[in-house]
């Protein structure tokens, strides 16, 4: 490996997307997914901490992530499509040191099974270990070899090559390696095999998926999660579901509190990345599987004391965090954290979403989803209206359910706004 | 004999080379001719990184290495502290 010579002084960096491919296949959620993972790729093994910060943020980020074409105002112009495919600015006081530029005239794609065009995730972790002070390496297997050798299989799996983690600890330290503040980066790891029953327990009985009617939905990470009572299942984001049968709540988020019975909406933060639980008038901050400090009021957020909610989301067409109740919502705004002024607003604005939802979640090609009873409606990216063929059953789609059977029994959906 | 690259492909090369770190700006006042023998060294570290054998020579699988889509940054850093590991030698 190299060293550049530079490296920060802080272990948290912020960063931000501030544009993205024009002509790609991929979504923005996409393109800011895989920058997260190719960002996680590093910190699990410094102990570095990385925040995407939105647009509103005062402080400038300390990698700024864009996609440009031939010169575009620093000394590396690109060269259309093959020969330059990205470079980034290594760590300093200056306000380009970090910084990531990525061809915009590349083919980027990402999992693309037939080879064509240029992985982006791999790309992304190359370019990231110069924005945090390496050079390139002759190492066989390492990231930061100069030419592209294509993709590094599944970002939730890639683990950098050992030739990578020495350049890295050798500017950054090694990661702490106990226990609870190792980060983990992959999805969240499944929770330890509960212990085996005493013979004589009554196992506990599952609800059955396929009914729906769940208490709250999220897109965590790229992995959907179902919430319902004390379990919840996931869904990755291939579409596989990770077991059908439930993972138990309380042992897999840490830190839960027994009298939590019910989670009623969940959301990931995309400053931060924490997963938010909601129950009653609080919230509870997870990072990664871990509580991070005590219940937070839904006051904090806008709400009036003693309000609860059946849906939060965050919607990435501006950042802003969405509290549903009932036929009303509320609006935060995570970048400057403090509620929205003039709220509440009527639901009806989200024309033809149901009052009340289950929950509402942004998938991973960035459409929006209400999912009420048995059924979801479908808001494309970036509209307020739903689809027209809304509602669709569920079950079949999300959970790996029979084929709804259509006649007089099928369950009818709940009434719109 | 590898066959001689042809005039163009050695000021491709030394182009390239120039541009990715193996070999130092030209500088018009000094005029420093490239030696033949740092040409050669210049070659076989880009070789190195590219996972080529190190022949020292503008051979075509060198020439066409130089044609892939890479990062663009310089290889070879001015003030980089190229880490050697040594391999320690099992008598």
């Amino acid at each position: 490996y190299a060293l550049s010579g530079s490296v920060w002084k802080k272990r948290t960096l912020t960063w931000r997307v501030h544009s993205f491919p024009k002509s790609s296949a991929l979504s923005q959620e996409m393109v800011r997914t895989l920058m997260h993972h190719a960002l996680t790729t590093w910190g699990v093994e410094s102990g570095l901490k990385f925040q995407e910060v939105g647009s509103q943020s005062p402080a400038e980020p300390d990698i700024i992530i864009d996609f440009a074409r031939a010169y575009h105002q620093d000394s590396y112009p690109f060269d259309g499509q093959g020969g330059t495919l990205a470079h980034a600015f290594f760590p300093g006081e200056h306000s380009i040191s970090g910084d990531t530029h990525f061809d915009d005239e590349e083919v980027w794609t990402y999992g693309s099974k037939d080879g064509e065009g240029t992985d982006l995730f791999a790309v992304a972790v190359h370019e990231f270990g110069h924005a945090l002070g390496l050079g390139h390496s002759s190492a066989p297997d390492s990231i930061m070899r100069p030419f592209y050798q294509g993709p590094v299989g599944d970002p939730h799996k890639y683990r950098l090559s050992q030739d990578d983690r020495e350049g890295l600890q050798q500017l950054y330290g090694k990661v702490p390696q106990t226990p609870y503040d190792k980060p983990t980066r992959k999805p969240l790891a499944p929770p330890p095999p509960p212990p085996a029953l005493p013979p004589d327990s009554p196992s506990l009985p599952t609800p059955d998926r396929c009914e729906g009617n769940f208490d709250a939905i999220a897109n965590i990470r790229g992995e959907t999660f179902f919430f319902k009572g004390p379990w919840f299942w996931r869904v990755q984001p291939s579409g596989q579901l990770v077991s059908p049968r439930p993972a138990r709540l309380h042992r897999f988020w840490e830190g839960l509190p027994a009298r939590v019975r019910v989670v009623q909406a969940a959301y990931a933060r995309p400053s931060d990345g924490c997963i938010l639980l909601f129950s009653g008038p609080q919230f509870w901050v997870f990072r990664d599987r871990q509580l991070e400090g005590a219940p937070r009021p839904l006051t904090e957020l806008g709400l009036p004391a003693g309000e609860e909610v059946d849906a939060v989301f965050s919607w990435p067409q501006n950042g802003k965090t969405y509290l549903i109740r009932g036929r009303r919502y509320w609006r935060y705004d995570d970048a400057a954290r403090r509620p929205d002024p003039g709220y509440p607003r009527d639901l009806s604005l989200w024309e033809g979403a149901p009052p009340a939802p289950d929950d509402v979640t942004v998938g991973n090609t960035g459409d929006t989803y209400f999912f009420k009873g048995a059924h979801y409606w479908r808001f494309l990216k970036g509209s307020v209206k739903a689809e027209s063929d809304s509602p669709q059953p569920m079950g079949h789609k999300w959970l790996d359910c029979p084929a709804p059977s259509a006649g007089p029994h099928a369950p009818r959906p709940p009434k719109a706004t | 004999a590898a066959e001689e690259p042809s005039a163009q492909d050695v000021s491709l090369g030394v182009d390239w080379l120039t541009r990715y770190g193996y070999l130092p700006p030209p500088h018009p006042a000094q005029a420093q001719l490239q030696s033949p023998a740092k040409l050669r060294d210049a070659i076989k570290v880009m070789q190195r990184f590219a996972g080529l054998p190190e022949t020292g020579v503008l051979d075509p699988a060198t020439m066409a290495t130089m044609h892939r889509p890479r990062c663009s940054l310089p290889d070879v850093l001015g003030a980089a502290e190229l880490v050697r590991r040594r391999r320690r030698r099992r008598r």
